[in-house]
C-alpha cells in the first residue's frame, strides 16, 4: 500500500502538471533531492537484485523523478518561480551526510551513501512545505499529491511492526528516519482533512 | 537480523 501510494503521487504529481501546463506551486528544490535520494539509495540496482517488482520500482522512481526534474527546468520553466523557493538545501544534506556517516550498517561508502539517502529522503519534503507556508494556499491537485506522497512513508509503518513480530527483522535507520518523515506531514494532514477533504480550498490561516 | 531482508523495501 505504502509502494502503491508512492506511485500514486507521481502519477498525480505528473498529472497537474500535464494538464495545468504548469508546476506552479510545486518546489524545485524538493524534486531535486528526490532525484539525489533515488541516485543514492538505488545504486544497488547493479548488484542486489530483490524481484522484478523492486527493481522495476527502483528504474521508475528515478526515471519518473529525473523526467519531473526535466519538466520543471525545461519544458514548463517559465511557469516556476524560484523567488518563493527559497529553502536552502545546504541545512539538509550537511546534517543528513553526518547522520549517515554516523548510523549505518556497515561503514563503507555504498552503505553510508544507502544511510544518506534514507535520512535526507525524511526532510527532502521540507523546501516544499515551506514554499507552502509562504503562499499560504495551494491547488487541490497538488495538495492530493502531497498526501498521497505523506502517506506512503506513513503506510510502511504498520509493515515495520509486521516484520517485527513476524520476520524478527528491524531497520532502526528505517523506522526512525520513516517517523520523522511521516511527523513533518502532520501539520499539512490536518489541514488536508480538515478542509481538501470536506470540500474547501487549501488556505493556511493567516 | 539479516540486513539483506531488510534492503527488499523500497
Amino acid at each position: 500500500a505504502g509502494d502503491i501510494s508512492h506511485l500514486a503521487s507521481i502519477v498525480i504529481l505528473l498529472h497537474k502538471i500535464y494538464t495545468s501546463h504548469s508546476c506552479r506551486g510545486i518546489s524545485f528544490k524538493t524534486q531535486a533531492l528526490y532525484v539525489l535520494v533515488f541516485l543514492t539509495r538505488y545504486l544497488d540496482l547493479f548488484w542486489h537484485w530483490v524481484s522484478l517488482y523492486n527493481t522495476a520500482m527502483k528504474v521508475f522512481f528515478i526515471a519518473s523523478s529525473v523526467y519531473v526534474l526535466y519538466l520543471m527546468k525545461y519544458k514548463y520553466r517559465p511557469t516556476h518561480d524560484p523567488s518563493i523557493d527559497t529553502f536552502k538545501v545546504e541545512y539538509l544534506l550537511g546534517p543528513c551526510l553526518i547522520l549517515g556517516l554516523i548510523f549505518n550498517y556497515e561503514f563503507k561508502f555504498t552503505e553510508i551513501l544507502w544511510s544518506f539517502s534514507i535520512w535526507l529522503e525524511a526532510v527532502a519534503i521540507l523546501p516544499q512545505l515551506f514554499m507552502l507556508q509562504r503562499t499560504g494556499e495551494a491547488e487541490a491537485i497538488t495538495t492530493h499529491y502531497l498526501a498521497a506522497l505523506g502517506a506512503y512513508r506513513a503506510l510502511y509503518i504498520p509493515n515495520w511492526i509486521w516484520r517485527y513480530f513476524g520476520d524478527n527483522v528491524v531497520d532502526p535507520i528505517a523506522v526512525v528516519a520513516g517517523l520523522v518523515q511521516t511527523g513533518l506531514y502532520l501539520d499539512f494532514f490536518y489541514v488536508y482533512f480538515t478542509k481538501v477533504l470536506q470540500g474547501q480550498k487549501f488556505e493556511l490561516p493567516a | 537480523a539479516d540486513k539483506n531482508l531488510v534492503k527488499d523495501e523500497l
